[in-house]
């Protein structure tokens, strides 16, 4: 998942 | 991808499939909030907008699917299965859901991590939907809370499901203080401020859920 971003969670 | 954030997911993915798996095997739905299953769709179908022009993983977009399907599956359940909706107590549960979802959809035009009233595009409108629902997630469980208190005798299946809901998002907090720790950057006040809420609402819960399970009692919640 891309550096401190939250797109990758549910 | 974190052990919290697993254990989280996980945690959440069984809390769903324990009250799919009351619903559909014993064919009722005692106890359930109908109003806090048609927050949680709406949880969903605003969370995930995307789900189809930002792929992530297979792990993310079949989560999503799972999420989506179960929770809309359940509502179908609870308003329109011929058996299972006999169950459901609606005099039982009174909770407007509107005066929750109204504030948190203002509340998400003025408070997100956007900030910057830019033109209104789809991005922009996206990021305050996945706004709005992380808003409505924090108190979408206040209907199915409000109806425990009401419903003396708390069935264990039920109890398990509200248990499990709130575990997930605790685990949650801890993957983002994990993050917070291992990565750059990793700042999301909006986000980590309503998960506290969140889990903190189910505080009272989990108190008499783990007395209940001390005293190996029946789960009861004071009136």
């Amino acid at each position: 998942s891309s550096n401190g971003d939250l797109k990758d969670e549910l | 991808m974190n052990i919290f954030r697993l254990a989280g997911d996980m945690t959440h993915l069984l809390s769903v499939l324990v009250l799919l798996l009351k619903i559909h095997t014993i064919k009722s739905c005692a106890g359930i909030s109908l109003k806090t299953q048609e927050l949680y769709a709406v949880v969903f179908a605003t969370r995930y907008l995307d789900i189809f022009t930002s792929y992530i993983s297979p792990y993310n977009t079949m989560m999503k699917l799972i999420f989506l399907g179960s929770s809309f599956s359940i509502v179908w359940y609870m308003r329109y299965h011929k058996i299972v909706r006999r169950s459901y107590d609606k005099d039982q549960d009174t909770f407007r859901p509107y005066i929750l979802m109204l504030p948190c959809l203002i509340l998400a035009l003025l408070i997100n991590e956007k900030f910057t009233f830019k033109e209104i595009s789809t991005s922009f409108f996206l990021f305050v939907m996945w706004t709005f629902s992380l808003y409505l997630e924090a108190v979408a469980i206040l209907p199915q809370l409000v109806m425990l208190q009401r419903t003396r005798n708390i069935d264990n299946l039920t109890g398990q499901y509200v248990f499990l809901l709130g575990a997930y998002r605790a685990l949650y907090i801890l993957n983002w203080i994990y993050r917070y720790f291992t990565e750059e950057h990793f700042v999301h006040w909006i986000t980590w401020i309503s998960g506290l809420v969140q889990t903190l609402l189910y505080a009272d819960f989990f108190y008499y859920y783990f007395q209940s399970w001390k005293n190996n009692v029946k789960l009861q919640l004071p009136a």
